[in-house]
């Protein structure tokens, strides 16, 4: 199984 | 004051239908230039971006920037009522807990007004640098829906792979594997049939799936759909939203094994 990543690793908080 | 007029009502429509099911509260951000919506869902693992520009709109009219708080699921039931041909008018005031949706039939002898109670939404705005894809694949979005609910009967992930052959749907499940490619076809009567690859580098992917088959519910949208793909970022599944603007689908890679 693939582990899932987050949005949040990708992308910063404004 | 706060007063959109959207002659097309059904476009609100399948827009809450796109994203109700993915992301269950967010906050609306009103502006002089048009109304967007950014959230992720629970598991932050998926992000909408949802952009309506006011020229879209009969009548828009927003005094000063503002940002409502909305149950997308309530807001459904709400918009639900309204016939696929009415006239859709959101309005709000300022300092209000409530927003308004006025449904006007369009011989104008049947008039609704819905009062939605507000929330507080304490949610992240992520910023979404620009990107340069290595893949962008613009296909007809029945299509892209088909697939995925094809795949999602026989496997939980799909493996996208863009090459000069073309694009590749893989997964596998207990029951076996299955690979769908597209080439390239341009040679169509209507272009929205047309499938077109951009590529400038081969590009593999693995998604989940669930998710793929959640962001499908935005078909009734445009005839097309656009994928973009590089390694290391999220993909972005967008909806256009002829002359007004878009949803996107912002979905996480898994892991590659």
């Amino acid at each position: 199984v693939n582990p899932q990543r987050q949005i949040t690793a990708f992308f910063s908080t404004t | 004051m706060l007063e959109l007029r959207l002659v097309q009502g059904s476009l609100l429509k399948k827009v809450l239908e796109s994203i109700k099911d993915l992301v269950n509260d967010a906050n609306f951000d009103f502006s002089s230039s048009g109304f967007s919506l950014q959230s992720m869902d629970s598991s932050h693992v998926a992000l909408v971006a949802l952009l309506l520009k006011s020229e879209g709109f009969e009548h828009y009219r927003c005094d000063r920037n503002t940002s409502m708080g909305m149950n997308l699921g309530n807001m459904s039931k709400m918009l639900k009522c309204a016939g696929n041909d009415d006239i859709i008018t959101i309005k709000g005031d300022d300092g209000s807990d409530t927003v308004t949706f006025m449904f006007e039939s369009p011989t104008q002898d049947k008039i609704a007004d819905f009062e939605m109670k507000l929330m507080d939404i304490d949610s992240e705005h992520l910023g979404i640098p620009e990107a340069e894809y290595h893949a962008i694949v613009k296909m007809p979005s029945a299509e892209f829906a088909r697939i995925c609910k094809d795949l999602a009967s026989i496997g939980d992930t799909v493996v996208i792979s863009v090459t000069k052959e073309g694009v590749k749907f893989s997964t596998r499940g207990d029951i076996g594997t299955a690979n769908i490619v597209l080439r390239q076809n341009t040679t169509v009567d209507k272009p929205e049939d047309a499938t077109v690859i951009e590529m400038n580098e081969p590009v593999s992917m693995t998604f989940a799936l669930r998710y793929m088959n959640s962001f499908t519910k935005a078909t009734p949208l445009s005839n097309t759909v656009t994928i973009s793909m590089s390694p290391d970022l999220p993909v972005v599944v967008e909806y256009k939203i002829a002359e007004m603007g878009y949803v996107r689908f912002y979905l996480a890679p898994k892991m590659e094994e």
